[in-house]
C-alpha cells in the first residue's frame, strides 16, 4: 500500500508511536512489570532524493536513483528500524518462579530508509 | 490471535502462556534491579543488560525459586539439640538448555529475631545420588556444603550454590539439600523447635543465554 500514499511530510519515513498494553493481550496475570511499553514502528515513504533526515543507507540512495530510471522494476527503499532498544520484563513463569529477564530489540528508537 | 501469541511467546522464551497458580510476592532485590533498568530514573543509553551489576556477574535472566521442600518430622533418633531438619528443593527444570548458570545463591531468612543473642549451629548438605559402587564403599549420600554457627539477628544468611545449581541442571542429580539447625545453648530446646515457624528459604539464580547475549566485539 506504499504506492497509494500521497507524498506529504507526514508520510515521510519516520518512527510512529505504538504502545503495547499487556492487559490488552491478556498477559496481565503473569507479567508483573511493565504494564506496557512503547514498542513503536517505522512507516512512510523513502522518496528520491533521500534527504539527510531520512537517514538513508548508501544502498538506499542508489536504489532511489535506480527507481527514478526504472520505477516498474525497482521499488523505492523501505522504511525500517535502524536503532532498537531492549526492555526488561518482570514476570511469573509456569512454575510460579519470579523472573527478571532482559529482551533485546523490543522497541524502535530510530527509523531510516 | 492465539496462534500468533504462541509465536511471540516462544520468541520470548515461553513454551506457552504462563499461568501462575499461587504467585509469591516479588522479592525486593528483583524490584530494585528492575527499577534500575526500567524505572523513570534509569539511564536510557548503553545499559549492558547482559550483566547484573547487583551481583557483579554476567547474566540476562534472574530467577527466584521458592523452596518446594518440607520439614523432616521429629524422630526419637534425632540428636537432642536438633532444632530443625529441613529438606530444601528447588525445581530448576524451567531453565532452557542453552542457559549457563553464572550465580546461584541460597537465602535463609528468619522473619523474627525472638531468639536475640542465642547461638545456633547450622549444617547444610547436598543430597547426592550414589552409584552401586559408592553405596558398596559406604560413601555418604550427603555432601557437606557449609557448617557454621550463627546468631539469630534480623538478617539473612546467604550460601553460594553456583556449582550446585550447575550440577542440578541434570535433573536426575537434583535431589535437593538437607538443612540442620542445632541449638547450642542449654535449656532452649523446647523453645527452638518453634524456629521452623519463621524460617523461609529461597534460591536466586542468574543465567546467561549466549544466544541472546552476544559477546561485545573487541574494539579495533
Amino acid at each position: 500500500s506504499y504506492g497509494t500514499l500521497p507524498l506529504m511530510a507526514s508520510n515521510i519515513c519516520k518512527k510512529r508511536r505504538l504502545y503495547i498494553d499487556f492487559k490488552a493481550v491478556g498477559w496481565q496475570n503473569w507479567v508483573i512489570a511493565p504494564h506496557g511499553y512503547f514498542a513503536n514502528y517505522c512507516h512512510g515513504e523513502c522518496p528520491y532524493p533521500l534527504t539527510m533526515m531520512l537517514r538513508g543507507s548508501n544502498h538506499a540512495i542508489l536504489q532511489t536513483l535506480a527507481h527514478s530510471f526504472a520505477p516498474e522494476d525497482v521499488p523505492l527503499p523501505c522504511c525500517v528500524p535502524i536503532k532498537m532498544a531492549p526492555i526488561s520484563m518482570l514476570f511469573y513463569d509456569n512454575n510460579d518462579n519470579v523472573v527478571l529477564r532482559h529482551y533485546d530489540n523490543m522497541a524502535v528508537d530510530e527509523c531510516g530508509c | 490471535f492465539r496462534h500468533r501469541e504462541d509465536y511471540v511467546l516462544i520468541k520470548l522464551g515461553h513454551p506457552d502462556r504462563p499461568n501462575p497458580v499461587s504467585p509469591p510476592p516479588v522479592p525486593p532485590v528483583l524490584w530494585k534491579i528492575y527499577n534500575q533498568r526500567m524505572g523513570s530514573k534509569a539511564p536510557k543509553k548503553n545499559q549492558d543488560l547482559c550483566y547484573v551489576e547487583e551481583f557483579n556477574v554476567p547474566g540476562s535472566i534472574i530467577r527466584v525459586f521458592p523452596d518446594q521442600g518440607e520439614f523432616a518430622p521429629w524422630s526419637p533418633e534425632h540428636p537432642s539439640n536438633l532444632c530443625l531438619q529441613k529438606i530444601i528443593f528447588f525445581n530448576l527444570s524451567i531453565m532452557e538448555k542453552e542457559e549457563v548458570v553464572t550465580m546461584g545463591r541460597l537465602e535463609l531468612r528468619f522473619n523474627q529475631n525472638a531468639y536475640y543473642g542465642l547461638t545456633f549451629e547450622l549444617r547444610l548438605y547436598m543430597t547426592r545420588m550414589l552409584s552401586l559402587k559408592e553405596i558398596h564403599n559406604q560413601k555418604s549420600s550427603r555432601k557437606l556444603l557449609a557448617a557454621q554457627t550463627f546468631r539469630l539477628l534480623h538478617k539473612s544468611l546467604y550460601f553460594d550454590l553456583t556449582n550446585v545449581c550447575e550440577t542440578w541442571r541434570n535433573h536426575r542429580k537434583n535431589l535437593g539439600l538437607l538443612l540442620e539447625i542445632f541449638s547450642r545453648d542449654e535449656g532452649t530446646l523446647d523453645e527452638c523447635w518453634r524456629i521452623q515457624t519463621f524460617l523461609s528459604t529461597s534460591l536466586i539464580t542468574v543465567t546467561l543465554n549466549p544466544l541472546q547475549c552476544k559477546k561485545p566485539r573487541t574494539k579495533r
